[in-house]
């Protein structure tokens, strides 16, 4: 069990649009 | 010589560990290319939810902000990319969504915060997240969630749609009420049409199919209530609509035939024990039309019977429908214009928009309750036709 006394990181996130760009499938999806 | 020992259930910490380079064999395996109907039929309700949200805890668990971050963009990403390539079968975002809304309630029940621990069990509770804080993810979850049941919606609607006017309006199941044809005729020219028919048994049984879809999926019971609210509220809408345009839908016996309907639908409801879910009241501007079509229009006091009973139409509409009403026998008479000018009189205060029609595309609000799951993490074990052979129990 994780220490109550140690906070845990916020990982700020991108939005749906931002991650979208990030497009992890470029390969597979160009012809 | 060490030999292979299966490990005890209680040894495991309810985590999947994964090598980044197999990050992407993990969504195409589980995402990309699972299909609902194939062998995702046998899975436990949720799995592809539980199993990246294990691969998730294992990320955390070795404190690799970037391996949380890669996994958590790449499961959306292919989900929303699985949903652009088969966005138009019911049971593939039937499926997505209730494995979103999984992944979403696992990321809350584990996060650490109290408010979504009340109902863990003290295992459960050691298996929270240790270093990371995902609230900006679940929000980004919660977005896809959304976009997710609109898609579900317009599909559903797309099936739904063609059926409604004939099943609601222009099938007739009470034999002899309609006083124009003879018994006989209707009967032989509906078995010709019937071929290319929908009746209200089709829509009840899409509705079933529906409705069995997503507790295979192990739909959340809140979201379900959601959905049958809007089929009820798009199936009401469609009906009124036409009947606001078709003379031949504006008769005594139409009214009977609505209301039978209508009756069946809500059979339908207490079927399923859904009769809370506010479907039944999406169909009350349909319910009063089939009324206004069936009480006296005569009187002063008709007239007034009729204001009060028409609270959920607007006064165009009221107007509309006495003014198609069309007299199938004898016994019935058209309304007269003085009748119509009296309820113009009466209703002339009402604050309303002079709106006739009914808007079919509106969607009601999505919420998305938190529904913690009892499932053991360290219990889940992953059937070898997943081909996920590389993740390692931990």
């Amino acid at each position: 069990t994780r220490p109550a006394s140690r906070p845990r990181i916020l990982l700020k996130a991108p939005t749906l649009q931002e991650m979208e760009e990030m497009n992890i499938f470029e390969d597979e999806d160009s012809p | 010589r060490p030999v292979n020992i299966p490990r005890r259930e209680k040894d495991f910490q309810g985590m999947l560990e994964y090598k980044q380079e197999d990050e992407l064999k993990l969504v195409k395996n589980l995402i990309l290319e699972l299909k609902p109907r194939g062998v995702a039929v046998n899975l436990i309700p949720g799995l592809p939810a539980y199993i990246l949200f294990m691969c998730l805890r294992h990320a955390d668990y070795v404190n690799d902000d970037q391996k949380v971050r890669t996994l958590l963009t790449s499961t959306i990403n292919s989900i929303k990319k699985i949903l652009k390539k088969r966005g138009d079968d019911f049971e593939t975002v039937s499926f997505w969504l209730s494995n979103t809304c999984r992944f979403l309630h696992c990321l809350k029940q584990y996060s650490g915060d109290e408010s979504f621990m009340k109902h863990n069990t003290p295992k459960q509770n050691e298996h929270c997240l240790s270093n990371f804080d995902l609230a900006e993810y679940r929000q980004v979850l919660s977005d896809l969630a959304i976009q997710i049941y609109q898609q579900l919606i317009k599909c559903m609607e797309n099936i739904l749609q063609p059926m409604i006017v004939s099943g609601m309006l222009e099938h007739e199941t009470i034999q002899g009420v309609s006083g124009v044809k003879p018994t006989g005729l209707r009967k032989r020219t509906s078995s010709i049409a019937d071929e290319g028919t929908y009746t209200l048994e089709s829509i009840l049984r899409q509705l079933s199919a529906f409705h069995s879809t997503m507790c295979q999926h192990g739909t959340d019971p809140e979201l379900i209530k959601q959905v049958v609210k809007q089929q009820f509220y798009i199936i009401g809408a469609v009906t009124l609509n036409n009947l606001l345009l078709r003379k031949d839908m504006c008769s005594w016996s139409k009214g009977m035939q609505i209301r039978y309907n209508v009756s069946q639908l809500e059979e339908w409801l207490r079927d399923k024990s859904l009769m809370m879910c506010g479907a039944k009241e999406t169909l009350e501007p349909l319910i009063q039309a089939a009324q206004l079509l069936q009480v006296k229009k005569k009187t002063d006091e008709d007239a007034e019977a009729i204001c009060s009973l028409c609270n959920c139409l607007s006064t165009a509409q009221i107007v509309k429908v006495l003014n198609l009403y069309t007299p199938v026998n004898e016994f019935e008479e058209r309304v007269s214009v003085a009748f119509i000018r009296t309820i113009q009189t009466r209703l002339r205060d009402r604050c309303e928009t002079p709106q006739l029609l009914m808007d079919t595309k509106v969607i009601y609000p999505v919420t998305f309750p938190f529904n913690p799951s009892s499932l053991a993490l360290e219990s889940i074990q992953i059937p070898g036709s997943l081909n996920l052979g590389f993740l390692t129990r931990v």
